[in-house]
C-alpha cells in the first residue's frame, strides 16, 4: 500500500495572472510527482497540491523565489489517512459487538 | 440496513453487501441493475428505485472519481434516505409516484478497491494505456462532449488524461448506453468532492447553455436549501465560469443528450481536509446535499419538458 509519508498538501494563493502561469508551468512537470487536488485555474481560486516529501523542499523554494503565497493544508498526509484507518477499524468493531 | 454505520467509511465488498441487503429489504420498490462490467471485471451496479412501469427517470451517480469517499458514503445515505422516506415523507413520495429513480453509489468500482487496498488518492479509472506504465484515464474528462479539447490531457500520466477515444472506458460507456437505451432521464447529477459548488453545463465551452437561466436560478435555490441546514456555502454557475475549462465532463454531455437538468455537485469542504474528509462529516454532508437533490428533483418533476 502506498504510503504518503511527508507528503504536504499545500494551499497555494496567486495573486496574478504571472504568478498563475507558473503555477501551471509546475503542473507539467511530471518529475516533481505533484498532484493537484485543485488545478490552477483562475487567480480568485486557491491551489492545492499534494506535494511528495522528495519535492518539497524545491516547490517551497520555488514558490518563495517567485513570491508566491501559501499556507500547509495538510502538514503530514499520512498522518490524517492513519487516522481516517483507524476510525474505520473502530466503527467496525463497535458495529460487530453491538 | 437500519444498522448499517452511515457515519463511516465501506469497503467495496461492505457497499456491494448492503445494496444487496437494501433490495432484499424493500422488494418491489428497490431493484439492483447491472448495467455493465469495470474494467477489472466488477458489476458496475445501479439501484433503481421505482413505484411503477414506464417512468421516466431520474440520475444520481456518486464515486465516479474514486477517491473521493464522502460521495460513496453521501450515496448510500441517499438510497435509505429514499426507502426510509416514501411513504412518509409527501415531496419524495410524490416524485417517485411519478419517476423512477437511478443511483450508481459505486460508479467507478475498480478505482475504489485500489483506493483501499494500494493507493488511496487514486482518481482514474484503472485500464492500463498500451505504450505507458501510468494506468487510467479520467472518467470525468472521457466523456463525447468536447472531447479532446481543452481542459483535459492527452498524456497518460495525467490525473485529467482523458483516455485514447471517447467513451473508452467501461465504467463510461456503460452509462452511455444505459442512458441511451432508457431514452428518458430528465434530470441527471453526478456528484463529486471537494469545493463545495453546484454546477450545471457547459465545461467545455464559454457558450452558456441554452437553458441556462433556468439552471442558474433552480441551483440558486438548490445551494439556499443546503445551506438552510449547516450553513455550507455553495458557489453555483457553469463549469467553465465557476471552477474551470474541463472537456469530455459527463454533464456536458448528458445536457446534449437532450437531459435539460444536468448538475454536477462538488460536495464539502473547501480545503481543510479536502479529499480525506472525515468521517464524521459524512451524516451532514449527505443531509444538506439531499436538500438540494429533492429541490431539483421536484424542480424536474414540476416542469415536465
Amino acid at each position: 500500500k502506498e504510503t504518503f509519508e511527508g507528503h504536504q498538501v499545500l494551499r497555494i494563493t496567486a495573486l496574478n495572472e504571472a504568478q498563475l502561469d507558473l503555477l501551471k508551468e509546475l503542473h507539467d512537470k511530471e518529475q516533481l510527482g505533484l498532484d493537484f487536488w485543485m488545478e490552477p485555474s483562475d487567480v480568485s481560486l486557491p491551489i492545492d497540491v499534494r506535494v511528495p516529501f522528495h519535492s518539497l523542499q524545491d516547490i517551497r523554494a520555488f514558490l518563495m523565489y517567485h513570491e508566491i503565497y501559501y499556507d500547509i493544508m495538510i502538514q503530514d498526509l499520512q498522518d490524517v489517512l492513519d487516522e481516517e484507518q483507524r476510525e474505520m477499524l473502530r466503527a467496525k468493531s463497535l458495529q460487530s459487538r453491538s | 440496513t437500519d444498522d448499517f454505520n452511515y457515519a463511516s467509511y465501506h469497503t467495496l465488498n461492505e457497499i456491494n453487501s448492503f445494496i444487496d441487503q437494501l433490495v432484499q429489504e424493500n422488494p418491489g420498490f428497490v431493484s439492483k441493475i447491472v448495467i455493465g462490467q469495470s474494467y477489472e471485471g466488477r458489476p458496475l451496479n445501479i439501484l433503481k428505485f421505482s413505484t411503477g412501469a414506464n417512468r421516466p427517470g431520474l440520475w444520481i451517480d456518486t464515486g465516479i472519481h474514486s477517491r473521493e469517499w464522502v460521495t460513496q458514503a453521501s450515496g448510500i445515505w441517499f438510497s435509505k434516505k429514499i426507502v426510509t422516506d416514501y411513504g412518509r415523507d409527501a415531496e419524495l413520495t410524490d416524485i417517485l409516484n411519478k419517476y423512477d429513480i437511478f443511483l450508481e453509489i459505486v460508479t467507478n468500482p475498480d478505482g475504489f478497491q485500489f483506493t483501499h487496498t494500494s493507493n488511496r488518492m487514486w482518481r482514474k479509472t484503472r485500464k492500463p494505456n498500451p505504450g505507458s506504465s501510468c494506468v487510467g484515464v479520467d472518467p470525468n474528462r472521457n466523456w463525447d462532449a468536447g472531447f479532446g479539447g481543452p481542459g483535459a490531457s492527452s498524456t497518460p500520466c495525467s490525473e485529467t488524461y482523458r483516455g485514447p477515444r471517447a467513451h473508452s472506458e467501461p465504467e463510461v460507456k456503460a452509462i452511455v448506453d444505459f442512458v441511451k437505451s432508457h431514452g428518458n432521464i430528465k434530470a441527471f447529477v453526478s456528484i463529486h468532492s471537494y469545493s463545495q459548488m453546484l454546477l450545471y453545463p457547459y465545461g467545455y465551452t464559454k457558450t452558456p447553455c441554452k437553458d441556462q437561466a433556468e439552471l442558474h436560478e433552480l441551483a440558486r435555490k438548490a445551494i439556499t436549501e443546503l445551506s438552510s441546514l449547516y450553513n455550507t456555502q455553495y458557489r453555483y454557475g457553469s463549469i467553465i465560469t465557476t471552477i474551470y475549462q474541463a472537456s469530455g465532463g459527463t454533464v456536458d454531455w448528458t445536457y446534449d443528450q437532450g437531459i435539460k437538468y444536468s448538475y454536477t455537485f462538488e460536495l464539502r469542504d473547501t480545503g481543510r481536509y479536502g479529499f480525506v474528509l472525515p468521517a464524521n462529516q459524512i451524516i451532514p454532508t449527505a443531509q444538506e446535499t439531499w436538500l438540494a437533490l429533492m429541490t431539483i428533483m421536484k424542480h424536474a418533476k414540476n416542469n415536465p419538458y
